[in-house]
């Protein structure tokens, strides 16, 4: 995080705010509670308390304003700047200003989600200036994420709170950390390849590897809003280009960036017993067009081309692979070896000797 | 072969303006006048890329392009 230059923050933590107009894109008391959602985002991790005024002069006056609004920095229309903030102060110090030419939504992926947006302004507002953490609510460019799913980053917290200080409570808010590639603790949900690429999925992102590129890390949402967090499996489906994710009982089918029609479904589709609640990875082998499902200490074969699940599984897992297991993260197929992903650890399976061959950090698969 | 040239030129007023908008710091007002701006831009270039973990260049390739399409806080990245 990075405190605004000159470290402004608010003399008192009670705080006054006072909504001036509204938005023709939502109802006005989606406006209201939007803003009220983004203001307990801060009073949640903070000292700081928020109570709204209906007329006057508040702390924060929040509008939304079009191109030249008289604060000397206009706005530009659609898209781009989407809205800004004042830093701590008097007058214009604190208030937040939406571009009213955006498209403004209360939820679902069109248009730009105003609790988002009003929640990374307040932050301004608050003393806050723009974060280099990629996942912070304080970096700069837009990023959807579901707002009932929403939860402060740690990034965010700490900064709140080296300008107000903790909450006065003993048990203090976290907030979910961006991943980094080369930490030596780095772990992963799920691992898949697709189309020559590999996809590492952690907590709401996913590292995504392609052989002639650098390693890029995307927040799974920008590419598929309609996905939740934390895959806990997914494999490349070969035989239909597609890639298959899973989570608890559910599954979603992938063509390129979209989700194909009547997907999630359930996994009992494809032939789990109702005791499977979840699957902890998955691979595909392209040769056999066979798909391995490990659940704990067993695994499951899938016949693609048939579309069944085969009979006489589940088997154990120590069974048919010596040394791997009972409980897998993750497991991809990939130039003739299979990897299982176990913590901080990657085993190297060699089908043919039928023996784990190497065992290596996981993170040597993002290059470190 | 110089190619696309109006497309070229389309960018980087783009590119000026962003680093305009969200670059523009003190350092300019005291950096040596006999800096040219494409010293001065190529300077706010590695910046901009410094901060969105992008490779630093200094020159808008098209992944620093991709970032600065991307809608966005209007409030400056560096600086207050």
């Amino acid at each position: 995080f990075t405190l605004t230059d000159g470290n402004p923050k608010w003399k008192r933590t009670n705080i006054t705010y006072r909504i001036l107009n509204y938005t023709p894109d939502m109802h006005q008391s989606d406006v209201d509670n939007a803003i009220k959602k983004a203001l307990e985002v801060w009073s949640n991790a903070s000292p700081l308390t928020f109570k709204r005024l209906y007329d006057g002069i508040a702390d924060i006056m929040i509008s939304f304003e079009v191109r030249d609004h008289r604060d000397n920095s206009p706005f530009d229309g659609p898209n781009g700047i989407l809205a800004h903030a004042f830093q701590p102060g008097d007058n214009i110090g604190g208030d937040v200003h939406f571009d009213e030419e955006e498209s403004w939504s209360s939820k679902g992926t069109r248009g730009y989600n105003l609790f988002i947006v009003a929640a990374h302004e307040l932050g301004h507002s608050m003393g806050l200036s723009h974060s280099d953490d990629a996942g912070a609510l304080m970096y700069p460019t837009y990023s959807y994420t579901e707002p009932h799913l929403f939860r402060l980053p740690q990034d965010d917290i700490d900064g709140i709170q080296a300008i107000y200080g903790k909450l006065d409570n003993p048990v203090q808010p976290t907030g979910p950390t961006t991943p980094k590639a080369c930490d030596p603790r780095t772990t992963f949900d799920a691992v898949a390849s697709i189309r020559g690429e590999m996809m590492f999925f952690k907590g709401r992102q996913f590292w995504r590897k392609h052989p002639q590129l650098d390693l890029e890390l995307y927040f799974i949402a920008l590419f598929w809003p309609n996905l939740p967090s934390r895959i806990e499996a997914a494999y490349e489906n070969y035989e239909k280009d597609q890639l298959v994710l899973f989570k608890g009982n559910q599954y979603w089918v992938l063509n390129g960036y979209d989700i194909q029609y009547g997907y999630p479904k359930s996994i009992y589709h494809l032939g789990f017993p109702k005791t499977v609640k979840k699957i902890d990875a998955a691979f595909s082998d392209p040769e056999s067009g066979k798909t391995y499902f490990f659940v704990g200490n067993k695994y499951w074969r899938y016949d693609e081309i048939r579309q069944t699940m085969e009979a006489g599984y589940p088997k154990n897992i120590a069974q048919t692979f010596k040394g791997v297991g009972p409980k897998i993260d993750a497991a991809l197929q990939h130039d003739g070896y299979v990897y299982f992903f176990q913590g901080t650890k990657v085993l190297q399976f060699n089908p043919n000797s039928r023996r784990v061959q190497s065992v290596q950090r996981s993170n040597t698969w993002l290059n470190c | 072969a110089p190619v696309d040239l109006v497309r070229n030129d389309v960018d980087m007023n783009f590119v000026k303006n962003y680093l305009n908008n969200y670059y523009s710091s003190e350092d300019e007002a005291i950096a040596p006048f006999y800096y040219d701006d494409n010293v001065t831009l190529a300077e706010k270039l590695k910046k901009m890329q410094q901060f969105f973990g992008l490779e630093v260049t200094g020159n808008p390739d098209s992944e620093t392009l991709a970032v600065m399409k991307k809608p966005r806080c209007g409030v400056p990245d560096l600086g207050t």
